[in-house]
């Protein structure tokens, strides 16, 4: 569903040259849940930016459901993202003037639908999320890291995307908050969902079925991983 | 060092008030290397700002080496906490249109320092953040989220301030970068600094001496911990 062939995203400033992804290549099968490993630095983030079309490669090619995105105008990406994929940022990327409902509510925009089935979904989302009701008349600096962190979460849930691509989502949240968060994906992916987390915890990636190695920009090893 | 006498931080939306610490006495002993850990939402960072004068508590008292600082004006805490303090935010708080030099010299400029001495300190706290020389010259959207979040460590510690307050330092680093700043952590404790760490992680929780858990707002258990 997601296939990236000799992808490499260079970085300039003045002479200098940084490849922060070199030739990476990486299919991903609708319906798999894998998991994104590496140390600080390593271009976890920026592949996850890639496949979620956030931005573009300086080489090789990404295709979303065997469609070259390199054709496409910025315009017909951002249709595209906003109709197959969720994504859940590192920092979140709330909108500080807007509520949490408002929040969680944009994807929503670009869709017909009536008040009452976007307020279905919101509640709906955020609960998954392991979030609260009651969060949904504030503010983002008005809740918690962990808190802001699920509205991140409910954000990218709302449309039940077919992709759901989530960058560190457990990162400030207690380990309960965030088995239930990890609860919610693996009920997702049992649905059909494609799921990619990028983590730091080998607790979360131990609940995926299989997890890509990253280093200095190149995928080292994918494991596949045995779970029930 | 630090001595907070039943804290109480009340948040009013209208009619409604929320209290996000209710009661919090707690004293922090010079040279105590402590955890606070405690569920998503349960008041850690609300109680980390009132402990480094970046917040006012509603009722209560809060001392810093003895001094009741109510009693002071925002200016002369603010001086306070430029001396005494470094803070680690959770969210780094960086200032995206200055060098990661400029960001980390920060607290050394109401000093009398020469341009090398602190170019001397600047480097020496990068480095002992577990970062690298070569993100001076570099913008804060230049590097990756846990390169960022050494960044706001290495501002903390470049004063040598006596007291350190870290706001989950690890939360978006690698095991093996993670590692290295409990070292740096507890080599500063060593030589006397005072440092409480707000943390979701266990593994961090274990090197310090005490953990506070707080939940709801209240300090619910208190652990020492016997370590080597
Ligand atoms: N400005 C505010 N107005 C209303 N409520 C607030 C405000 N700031 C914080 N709160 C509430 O205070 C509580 C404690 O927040 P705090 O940020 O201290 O939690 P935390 O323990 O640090 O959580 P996390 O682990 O998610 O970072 C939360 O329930 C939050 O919703
Ligand atoms: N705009 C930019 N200009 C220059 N270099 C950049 C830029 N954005 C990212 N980089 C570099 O690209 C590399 C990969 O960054 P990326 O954010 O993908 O890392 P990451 O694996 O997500 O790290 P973390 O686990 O810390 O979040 C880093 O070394 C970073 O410094
Ligand atoms: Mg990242
Ligand atoms: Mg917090």
């Amino acid at each position: 569903i997601i296939k990236l062939v000799n992808v490499h995203k260079i970085y300039r400033q003045g002479e200098i040259e940084f490849y922060a992804l070199k030739g990476v290549s990486l299919s991903i099968l609708e319906g798999e849940l894998i998991s994104i490993m590496g140390p600080s630095g390593s271009g976890k983030s920026t592949l996850l930016n890639v496949m979620g079309l956030l931005d573009r490669p300086t080489k090789g090619k990404v295709l979303i459901e065997g469609i070259d995105v390199s054709r496409l105008s910025d315009r017909e990406l951002a249709y595209i993202r906003n109709i197959k994929i969720g994504f859940v940022f590192q920092f979140f990327n709330l909108i500080n003037r807007l509520t949490i409902y408002e929040n969680i509510e944009l994807p929503l925009l670009v869709r017909n639908l009536s008040k009452k089935e976007k307020r279905m979904l919101v509640q709906s989302a955020i609960l998954r999320a392991g979030g609260d009701l009651s969060w949904l008349a504030k503010r983002p600096n008005q809740l918690s890291g962990g808190q802001q962190q699920r509205v991140a979460i409910a954000r990218a849930l709302v449309t039940s995307p077919k992709i759901i691509l989530a960058d560190e989502p457990t990162g400030n949240l207690d380990r309960y908050s965030g088995k239930l968060v990890m609860e919610e994906f693996l009920k997702l992916n049992s649905m059909g969902q494609t799921i990619v987390i990028v983590t730091h915890d080998p607790e979360i990636a131990n609940c995926t079925k299989k997890i890509v190695y990253i280093k200095n920009g190149e995928i080292v090893k994918v494991d596949t991983n045995d779970i029930n």
